[in-house]
């Protein structure tokens, strides 16, 4: 629904580039946790991202009842 | 617990799909969950056809949205047979249902469960051993610009979005976390799948957790 022009497209990717810096620059001690940066998603805005990938409809589920634990299978 | 579970290791779990511009992720999961139910049980381990689940599920949106909670309902109570990808292969957009006769082969589900871990992941990581893969729904904002290592920041439980596969976790490391199969490609994320925090309800990953029965 969005027009793709080469500007659009160019200015989502600056955005997304920038988006990178803040993510990786927050927890740069802990050698484990994710970190982000150009992928096949980069030349989309966030909205249009989520417009065309995260069509899930969430559900309220029932809590699971902690009475039933469940026993350990042997799954060899 | 073991330390480490990861249904791949079976071979009881199907590669990466790619569900491109179609907005069917929520088919790609659940389907993605009776191949590896069917394969648990000792059946071949194949594709089966994500396009009739998004042309045929009339409660759900097909490529323009839908919830895997409607789908796992559709499947049960239609007692529909699941053919396979080849014969019903993807094709990214919206599509008339295909019926096939009811002599023809396919796979139906017995039933389902869908409930809420949070606070209860190991509860939910029993689950996963006892049931086989299991269908969750995340807030997957973050995961535009995820490339790899283990998401446990910038994610929030807040409104569910995005439905994936959750295939095994691995606790022999400092952080604990999910092995989360997505259909965005084999390009994306860690070969495709995505390494959630386990714990601490990242994404709302415990939040809407179905199993599937065959």
């Amino acid at each position: 629904t969005w027009p793709r022009s080469r500007e659009r497209e160019a200015a989502a990717f600056r955005e997304s580039l920038n988006r990178h810096r803040y993510l990786n620059s927050l927890f740069p001690s802990e050698n484990s946790t994710a970190f982000y940066g150009i992928n096949q998603f980069s030349y989309l805005f966030p909205e249009e991202f989520k417009a065309i990938y995260l069509r899930s409809k969430p559900s309220k589920f029932p809590r699971y009842p902690a009475e039933l634990q469940m026993p350990i299978p042997n799954v060899s | 617990l073991p330390l480490r579970f990861d249904w791949r290791d079976k071979h009881v779990v199907t590669q990466v799909r790619n569900q491109q511009t179609c907005g069917g992720c929520w088919a790609f999961s659940v389907v993605g969950a009776v191949e590896s139910a069917c394969a648990i049980k000792g059946e071949p381990l194949e594709d089966l056809s994500v396009q009739q689940v998004i042309d045929c599920s009339y409660n759900n949106y097909g490529c323009n949205g839908g919830s895997t909670v409607n789908a796992l309902n559709w499947l049960n109570k239609m007692q529909v047979k699941l053919v396979k990808d080849s014969e019903y292969p993807f094709k990214a957009q919206n599509g008339l249902c295909h019926y096939f006769s009811g002599s023809h082969s396919g796979i139906s589900i017995k039933d389902y469960s869908e409930y809420d871990f949070n606070e209860q992941e190991d509860e939910m990581a029993k689950a996963l051993l006892t049931f086989g893969p299991l269908v969750v729904i995340v807030d997957a904002v973050s995961w535009q610009d995820y490339l790899g290592g283990i998401i446990q920041h910038h994610c929030s439980s807040g409104e569910a979005n995005h439905a994936v596969l959750i295939t095994g976790f691995d606790k022999t490391g400092s952080t604990p976390y999910w092995i989360v199969r997505n259909s965005w490609g084999s390009s994306w994320g860690v070969d495709g799948y995505a390494h959630v925090k386990m714990g601490s309800n990242i994404c709302g990953i415990a939040d809407s957790v179905s199993a599937v029965f065959v």
